[in-house]
């Protein structure tokens, strides 16, 4: 038996809808920790890892130790669409070898109850080790600025060059029309602390990534007011988005090499 | 030229 409550229905839509585009179908996972998924893409080049904590529920049950639940994230998307902004949502499933699960959508004052069953597939998941690491630079800023950053360096060129200095954080392209450069001084002088820009750097380091990718990442822009982006020389680059009281959105993306 | 990295290169499989 699982059963979980998410007074805050929203998030679960938030969630899926910045996932859907870069995962088709994922397994989610349901333990004592939390309802977690990591998925990659089908090019292996990025991949999310997503938890909410059990903690975070109001009401939290999964009696069978890890049971997976299997899911079309494109239909998963077209369910969650049919919950309203402030609907509390349940996900209930009986246990592994069922192959249903049912979400029920709750209108705040109780009035509307809406229960919608969808079928769980069978899913070959490769899960990586992602080992804790070392980073050379770890930035924090507010989300909708790197967003804006990712989308309009997009109309320029196909790749960012993200580079971390005592200066700042420089994103560059470069593309046929010319050259773009926007640089993110450190700011800690802010009247909300969602606006500042915190730069910790050990050393200076520089990768390239695929735009395209990046701004896949952005739509969960609307999860948390900051993003934090964990750059290493050799490792792929990690930006994440907190949700609040809950858990995270990972994304990891490999980084462009020369050859 | 560069080349995309894959993230199998960096991490292992469980």
């Amino acid at each position: 038996m699982l059963e979980l409550r998410l007074v805050q229905g929203s998030l679960l839509k938030k969630v899926i809808e910045s996932l859907k585009d870069l995962v088709n179908d994922a397994n989610f996972d349901c333990s004592s920790t939390g309802f977690s998924l990591q998925a990659m893409d089908s090019s292996h080049v990025a991949l999310m890892s997503l938890l909410l904590r059990s903690d975070g529920f109001e009401h939290y049950r999964c009696d069978h130790g890890n049971f997976p639940m299997g899911m079309k994230l494109e239909n998963l998307s077209k369910i969650l669409k049919c919950a309203g902004n402030d609907d509390i949502i349940t996900i209930k499933a009986d246990g592994p070898g069922n192959d249903t699960v049912t979400f029920m959508f709750e209108s705040p004052s109780q009035e509307k109850i809406a229960d919608y069953e969808m079928k769980l597939m069978d899913i070959d998941s490769e899960h990586l080790g992602i080992p804790e690491a070392e980073f050379h630079a770890i930035v924090r800023m507010p989300s909708s600025e790197f967003a804006r950053i990712c989308k309009d360096l997009s109309s320029i060129g196909d790749t960012v060059v993200i580079s971390v200095t005592k200066e700042g954080i420089k994103f560059s392209t470069k593309g046929d029309i010319g050259t773009a450069n926007v640089v993110c001084r450190q700011n800690t002088t802010v009247d909300k602390p969602e606006d500042a820009t915190i730069i910790e750097m050990q050393q200076p380091v520089s990768l390239t990534f695929a735009l395209r990718y990046m701004n896949s990442f952005t739509k969960a822009t609307p999860l948390s007011n900051t993003v934090t982006i964990s750059l290493s020389s050799d490792l792929p680059v990690v930006v994440e988005y907190k949700i609040a009281e809950m858990g995270y959105i990972r994304f990891y993306l490999a980084p462009k090499i020369e050859e | 030229p560069e080349m995309q990295a894959s993230l199998n290169s960096f991490y292992l499989f469980l």
